[in-house]
């Protein structure tokens, strides 16, 4: 009996040796914020699907991760974010693709489980669908993050001179 | 990638996945969060699942409905599936990366075969706790 919230930011971590002190502290108050998003649903006795759509929310909100607002860049230096999101009664599901500029991808994943027929919708239809639901959309500074441009920068040049590893975690994003 | 997996009083699950995917990918690429039963899947008899990592080989694995059938059809639990999933059938194909996933008796396990995962939970009237490596 009880409530039960499990969130995760992303398996591309830093590595260990990498991390310094500030930064992981940093980390973990971003993810008790989250964690705190969505407990708040909880607690009201809200519903799974609301609490999760807050987490991601909150997850997307925070430039830390690579989500939202802390996206990571397409080898053209664009952005192109997918969510999804499910509800357990009656296998309800929406998801997006290949979108940017919507604030916060996971609502639209959401509009569409709930304005639309779909599951998947891409692209310019997706826009439309957000549009239409009046979904807050964002422009590119917003996205921007100098450590994830600097990331895509290394990873081209690497690539160019032959250097780049073939480290799992780089398909983490 | 980001998510999150809920198990609400009522006992309803639920779960939702975000990702900018993988930085410096081709145009059109697409991974496995927004495609359901590969990394983002809820279904309140089983469990609710939100996964991270390697998008090509939790498509090619359907990472999500693999947990899901192990439990449905084989009977096993949740813990010891997505375990499974993500610790031998990831790891067999090259793949990395984890997950977490829900049971609806309130189960949770937060799998990686990485060096880390930023993860975090919390349980009704309980403390949250944040992890990383």
């Amino acid at each position: 009996s009880g409530f039960v919230l499990a969130i995760h930011g992303g398996a591309g971590v830093l590595p260990r040796d990498d991390m310094s002190p500030e930064r992981e502290a940093a980390y973990h108050a971003a993810l008790g914020r989250v964690l705190a998003a969505g407990q708040s649903v909880l607690t009201a006795d809200g519903a799974a699907l609301d609490a999760v759509t807050a987490a991601v929310m909150a997850l997307e909100d925070e430039p830390l991760f690579n989500a939202g607002r802390g996206a990571v860049f397409t080898r053209d230096g664009r952005h192109e974010m997918d969510a999804a999101i499910m509800d357990g009664r009656g296998r309800r599901a929406g998801a997006v693709a290949g979108i940017a500029g919507v604030r916060n991808p996971v609502l639209l994943a959401r509009a569409v489980m709930e304005r639309t027929d779909h599951v998947l919708m891409a692209g310019t239809g997706a826009l439309q669908i957000a549009r239409a639901a009046g979904l807050a959309f964002e422009d590119d500074a917003y996205f921007y993050t100098q450590e994830r441009w600097d990331s895509l920068q290394e990873t081209l040049r690497m690539e160019a001179d032959g250097t780049l590893d073939d480290d799992p975690s780089r398909r983490h994003g | 990638t980001v998510g999150a997996v809920a198990l609400d009083r009522a006992g309803n699950l639920a779960a939702a996945t975000s990702t900018g995917g993988m930085t410096g990918k081709r145009a059109g690429r697409i991974g496995d969060s927004p495609i359901i039963g590969a990394g983002t899947f809820a279904d309140d008899t089983t469990c609710a699942v939100s996964a991270t990592g390697d998008g090509e080989a939790f498509i090619r694995l359907l990472v999500a409905h693999e947990i899901d059938a192990r439990i449905r059809l084989g009977a096993q639990p949740m813990s010891e599936a997505a375990r499974a999933v993500v610790i031998d059938d990831l790891s067999a194909i090259g793949g990395s990366g984890g997950l977490i996933s829900l049971a609806r008796d309130g189960a949770l396990v937060m799998p990686f075969n990485c060096e880390g995962m930023y993860r975090g939970c919390v349980r009704d009237g309980g403390a949250p706790e944040t992890h990383i490596y």
